[in-house]
């Protein structure tokens, strides 16, 4: 999943 | 993190900063649109409800709530601390106009269709139109302070090095977020014209930018 990822973008 | 994404992160920092200091200390926000400011608290709300379902790490939380402090209390300081010199007439954007297209988008194209995706979604796409009421007010009124450019010239890098993140992720990592990139895409484009005025009138002297 790449959610954490995205979520490490601000 | 790489070197463009860190880079990124500061300069929309600076830019922020820049902004509050800027009302902070001349106790006026005068030329700045307190539209534009809404819109990113409202993106900063919408993505970073995060904050409350993931840890990532203790950069991406204190950065998350630095942006969402400094962003309300800049809204703050325009509508309520220095509201007498906010100047609503120049201000007129339609912000629903913006919102309307960007809320049916996000339910239309996601990743997945839960709140807290939608809401992401929403932040993204809302971002790289929610400078346009600022940049609307400059074109209205015809001319801008320097340091009002100097923080639209570090709003604007901040996504500019984001792209260049994202083909860095894409080489190292290939990762690849289709929503996010397009968007910084549209959301860069926005600031082109804005950068080439910058770069011809603002470094090269004058205290203002005005408008041909």
């Amino acid at each position: 999943s790449s959610d954490p990822v995205r979520h490490d973008e601000l | 993190m790489n070197i463009f994404r860190l880079s990124g992160d500061v300069c929309h920092l600076v830019a922020i900063i820049i902004l509050f200091l800027k009302i902070w200390r001349s106790k006026s926000c005068a030329g700045i649109s307190g539209k534009s400011q809404l819109l990113f608290a409202l993106v900063f709300t919408t993505r970073y409800l995060d904050l409350f379902t993931a840890f990532i790490s203790i950069y991406n939380t204190v950065m998350k709530v630095v942006f969402l402090v400094l962003a309300y209390a800049t809204v703050s300081l325009i509508y309520f601390r220095f509201r007498k010199s906010y100047d609503s007439e120049s201000d007129s954007f339609r912000v629903e106009f913006l919102l309307v297209p960007v809320a049916g988008l996000s339910f239309l194209e996601n990743y997945s269709f839960t709140p807290l995706e939608i809401l992401w979604t929403f932040s993204i796409y809302l971002e790289s139109v929610a400078i346009l009421p600022q940049l609307f007010m400059i074109t209205k009124t015809g001319e801008a302070e320097s340091i009002t450019t100097h923080y639209l010239f570090f709003l604007g890098l901040y996504r500019t090095l984001y792209l260049a993140n994202w083909v860095w992720r894409y080489h190292e990592e290939g990762f690849f977020d289709q929503i996010a990139v397009v968007s910084g895409v549209v959301q860069t484009i926005f600031y082109c014209d804005f950068f080439y005025l910058y770069f011809t009138r603002v470094l090269r002297g004058s205290g203002k930018m005005t408008l041909p």
